[in-house]
Formats: C-alpha cells, structure tokens, sequence
C-alpha cells in the first residue's frame, strides 16, 4: 500500500514543477516554480500532502495568498500532472477559465493544443473566445425556445480560417 | 481510447433524443449563451460514466429526467392548455460511443428507469454497475478520482483543497 | 422586532420582481420574474426567507436548477433589491461578471450605467472589457517587478471616446 | 456620500503608500492582470471600514503588512544579498476619504501596529472601533450586514444561501 502510493507520490512530483514551468511561462518571463511535500515522511499515506506554487516573478510559497487567477493556474498545473500517471483518455473542464485574465486564458489554449492529440481529448466549456477559437471543432448549444429544450450545432474549425470572427459575432 | 460522440434522451434540458459527435477533433469547444445546457451536458457524460446524481446538481436520478412542464404549485396562467396536454417523460438514457486505441468502438449506455432505478449496458448488454466500471478502469477512466473531470465553479478548490484530501485523491487513483 | 423584520421583508419583496426584470430584460424579451416568500407566516422571523427566481422564457422556479449565469444574475438582483432598503453610498464588487455571457454582462453594465450616480457609486473589479469600458473611470493596477510591489494608475473615461479600444489593446 | 479616494500604507502586496482617487466618478472599474493586487485592493477598503481579517483571506492581523522578502524555511540562493538588507515594514494602515452629502469630508484611517493590535481614527481622532462603526452607521455603512461588498468568487453563493441565512441578513439590516 505505501509502495503504491509512494510510486504515485515520486511520478506526480518529479512532474509537477515542469508542468506548472510550461503553464506559467510566456515569451518574455520564466515559469513559476511548484512542487508536494509529505507532511509526514515515515508514514506517508497517514499524514497529507503539501501543495506549494509561486507563480513567475513572485516570492511567496502560501497556497492561501495566491489570488483567484494564480490559484487556478495552480490548480491545472496539479491536475495536468496527477492525470500523468495513469492517464484517462479525455478530460471535460467547465468554465476553467473564469477567473483568467487574456494573458492566462492564452496560455491555457497553447497549453491544450500543444498536449491535445491522439490519447489525449480536452472538452471544454468556457464563454471565452480567446480560448475557444483554439480549439479544433465547436459544439454550440443554444436553446429552442418553441419546444423549451436544448439543442445542439457542431463546427470544425480547421475548415475555417476565419471561424472565430464568425462564432463571436452571432454571440453578441 | 477518445469520446467519439455521445447520445441523449430526455436527459436533463434536452428533450427527445440530441446527439452530438466530436469527429476526430482531439481538442472540443462547448460553448453557448447562459443556461443553454453546456454544464448539463459535462452532467451526460458524468452520468454515463457512472458518476452519482449528488455531483450533477440533482437529489435524486428522476431530477435527471428531462421536465418540460411550469412546475408550479398554484394554479398558473402560464401553463395553458396546449402544455398541460404534452406529458412529461418518465425515463431517460445517455449513450456515450467511445473508441478504443485499436480502433474498436464501444457503446456504453446507462438509462433512468420509470421506477427511478437506473441500468448500464455496454454494446446493447446489460451488465451490473462493477462489470461497468471494470470495462471503464480497463481504459484508465477512473471514475472514484474523477480526476478528469472539473464541474463549474470547482477549479480552485482543487488547488486549495487540505493536504488530507491531496493525499486521498492519490491514494485512489495509486 | 417584528415589525422592523417585516418592513425590511415587505420593502424588500416588493421590489425584487422589478430589479430582476429590469437586469434580466433585453431588446426581444421581457425580463424573468422573482419573489420573496416566508417560510413561517405566524413568525417571519423564525422561519427563512425562499427565494424564487425565473429567468426570461423559463419555467423553473428552483434555484438550485439555475445555471451558473443564472444564479448570478438572481443574486445581483436580490442584493440590488436588497441595497433599496437602507441603501449605503457605494457598491464594491469583485469580479462579479466571471460566469456571465456577453450578453449578460452588457445588461450589468446598462444597469449600472443607469443606476450609478449622486446617491450610489460602483465600484467594480472586472477583467472583461465589455464590462470596463462602460465605466467613468478606470483604475489600473499592475506590479511593479523592480519594487516588488502593486502600483496603481488612474484614467478618466469620459475624456476618451476611443479609451475602450486603447485599454483592451493593452491588456492583449 | 461617496468614497473620494484611498490611500494605502504597506497594506498587502502595496509596498509603501499608494493613493488612488476616485474623482467624481460614480462607476469606476478596477483593473489589471491576475495577482496584480486588485483584490488586495477591495480587502483595503473592507478593513478600512472594520471588517475582521478572516475575511480578509487572512489567519492574522500581521499578515496585511506588506511583506517583500522571499519567504522561506530553507536558506534560499533565490533570497541575494540586497534582500536580506531590506526589513519589512511592521506597521501598516488605510485611509479612506468619504465625502459626505453635504460636502464635508471625513477621512476614516484604521492602523496595524507593531504588536498587531489595529487603531481606528476619523479626522485624527482616535476613536473606539464602536464609535467608528456609529459613525459609519449614520451613512448606511452597515459593516455586520457587509450587504454592499462582494468578495471574489461569492456572488453565486449570495442567491444560493439557505432559507435562513436570507433571514438573517434581513434580521441585520433592519
Ligand atoms: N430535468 C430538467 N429538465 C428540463 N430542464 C432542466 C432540467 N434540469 C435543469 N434544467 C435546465 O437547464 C438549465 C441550466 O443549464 P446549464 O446549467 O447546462 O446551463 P449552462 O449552459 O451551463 O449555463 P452557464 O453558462 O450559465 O453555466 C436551467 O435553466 C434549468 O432550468
Ligand atoms: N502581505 C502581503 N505582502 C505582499 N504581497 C502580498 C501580501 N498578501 C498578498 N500578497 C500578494 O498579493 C497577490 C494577490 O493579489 P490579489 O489577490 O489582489 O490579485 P488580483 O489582482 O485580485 O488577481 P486576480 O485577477 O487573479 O483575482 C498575491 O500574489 C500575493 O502574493
Ligand atoms: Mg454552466
Ligand atoms: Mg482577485
């Protein structure tokens, strides 16, 4: 039992600063840094797991003092590496981008093209178009309101160059 | 493996059958205006994948159904005849088409039953809620971590989540 | 105490149908519709208060079933509803537009075009352009790499007629 | 009344003093890149005006005061020698300038000092926390209702609070 989880443990956190490096990095600045700690070495399942991220250019390691957009990059950076060890076909992520400003929702999308290919799907939901009009095909969902459902259209992008205009035009 | 496409009837906002392929694309956009029915859809696929009702916003599997009536207690003006006349449907099914890495396709399927009990097959098979899962652990789809899944709103508790919970989380899927 | 409880309640209850259909309304449709109910007749203030909100071309009344944009626009009328009652000079809020669609976000922003003045001031924390450049004035916060520290630059609106597009540039 | 500026001494991530004016201006936005210090913003006006730092996404008093050097347990090669020099500040405060209906202007300062204690004081005046929320009241600044400030992330909650969580702020204001 602690062989198994300590196999997990050392595989999730050899990645975890390379992943948060590779989310946080832009052209002009270096990624932030990340890694876990067992709170208890001896025993490791039986005490918790530390997580630690400082974003690039910043100076403090407290989770709790990160702000809303830093703790989300985070958070992916944590989940693109757990998901590492025993990689699941797809992910689905939910308005992910909320609390990003343009330069981070950027990142994300580079982030998922550059990693989305054969064994790996991202489905995503998100309001933004900057991310969005990255992705290979679109599923819109709108409703009909005469037969009160929801209702569904599907676009593939690669066939459009200029598909983005297009999509968030009709939404505004 | 990847999601080739999904099928849904009568679940949640989606009324009749809506169904929805993601071709070959490895990287898929939902999108929509507020309450169209984009969450409801990650709530199709957590549900066929066995993921409990508590998580998709609901208290219990008839929640699911979809429910086209004005619910409302008193007598409302809204609801006139022509509504009153379309009864509502008392089962629904979501059918998940995935496509293993040798290139054979598997049809997963979990229904919600007039009585309220729900049913799992795989390719037109009635199988027990286990076999279910072992089919899906056979392709690294974990569904006790749900690691792979992120429900609206939940983004930052993963990265603030207490060191306990940290461990657990690798505890299932170690 | 009574009495105080259900001046506020009465108060309250009677606006919160116009406020939400006032935030909710839009060029084609009329807006959604919201009240107030208690849960104990005998004695308000024992019992809770349920809120009930429609959004426009909906049948459901549960909360629980709104989509997160829903919610969020049923909130911001009961506070909006609420604020009427004993209303304090100034509205602080953050990042309040995260789960809205374009759409809805314009409609906040008229709604607080409309309804800022002599007697109430917003102030809003937003990353959305089409939330900001509806605004008098802007605060820009950055950091300062060198000094370590958060700065802060101000810039009248109303001077520019073009600033929206300069801002958003910038900010890309 | 309205709220005509701030001015913020080591307060969070603003090291030093750091005034904004607000104008005339009745909708101003507040903007910038993620972690910029926009939220750190909103948590200065909250304390300004008496909110308690649990609120403030802080365990402590102490944790407002800016603080520049690297922190860490281990000697980090990251912390250079110019760092080291440099002591953070101990003591912090906000003001805020409130301009009220008839012109006068009141300026609302609240202090963290050495010890961690915090000192409330209008025009210079230090008062008691209890007169200072007195005065607050008398403009409708209800700082126990806090019905007028919403922190990141809160707003769905402020629809979704339970029957008699709605009572209760009700109870408050009236
Ligand atoms: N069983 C049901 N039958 C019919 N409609 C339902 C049912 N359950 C939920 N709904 C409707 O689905 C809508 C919410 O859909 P959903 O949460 O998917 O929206 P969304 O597209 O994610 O919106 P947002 O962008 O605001 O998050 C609600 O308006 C609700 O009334
Ligand atoms: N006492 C302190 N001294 C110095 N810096 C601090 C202090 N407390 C918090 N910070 C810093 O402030 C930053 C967070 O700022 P804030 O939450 O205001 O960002 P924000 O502009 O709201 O970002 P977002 O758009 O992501 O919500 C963190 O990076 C944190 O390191
Ligand atoms: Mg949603
Ligand atoms: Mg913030």
């Amino acid at each position: 039992r602690t062989e198994l989880f300590m196999t997990a443990f050392s595989h999730i956190s050899d990645r975890i600063d390379g992943v948060y490096k590779e989310l946080t990095k832009s052209t002009s600045t270096v990624g932030g840094s990340a890694y876990l700690t067992l709170e208890d070495e001896d025993e490791p399942y039986a005490g918790g797991i530390r997580y630690h991220a400082m974003p690039p250019m910043k100076r403090f390691r407290d989770m709790d003092l990160l702000s809303g957009g830093e703790k989300t990059m985070a958070a992916l950076a944590l989940l693109f590496a757990v998901h590492s060890f025993h990689p699941s076909p797809f992910f689905v992520l939910d308005e992910i981008d909320a609390a990003l400003d343009n330069s981070n929702v950027a990142k994300i999308a580079s982030y998922m093209k550059r990693h989305s290919g054969v064994g790996l799907q991202f489905i995503v939901i998100s309001l933004k178009s900057s991310l969005f009009e990255n992705s290979d095909a679109l599923v819109g969902i709108y409703r009909e309101q005469r037969e009160n459902s929801s209702k569904t259209v599907t676009l593939d992008l690669r066939n459009y160059q200029t598909a983005s205009a297009e999509v968030t035009r009709k939404e505004d | 493996g990847r999601l080739a496409g999904l099928e849904l009837h009568n679940f949640k906002s989606y009324r009749g059958t809506a169904s929805v392929g993601f071709g070959d694309a490895s990287f898929t956009s939902i999108i929509g205006p507020n309450g169209a029915g984009k969450s409801n859809m990650l709530d199709a696929i957590s549900f066929v994948l066995g993921v409990q009702s508590a998580q998709l916003r609901s208290h219990q599997l008839r929640d699911l159904i979809y429910r086209g009536r004005v619910e409302s207690t008193e007598n409302d003006e809204e609801s006139s005849g022509s509504d009153v006349l379309l009864q509502d449907p008392t089962s629904a099914y979501v059918c998940a088409f995935y496509e293993k890495d040798n290139g054979e396709l598997m049809k997963l399927k979990r229904t919600i039953n007039t009585n309220g009990s729900s049913d799992y097959s795989i390719n037109g098979k009635i199988v027990t809620s286990l076999q279910y899962s072992i089919a899906l652990k056979a392709e690294n789809i974990l569904i006790k971590a749900k690691n792979f899944l992120v429900f609206q709103g939940d983004i930052e508790n993963v990265a603030a989540q207490s060191p306990k919970d940290l461990a657990r989380m690798l505890e299932t899927i170690s």
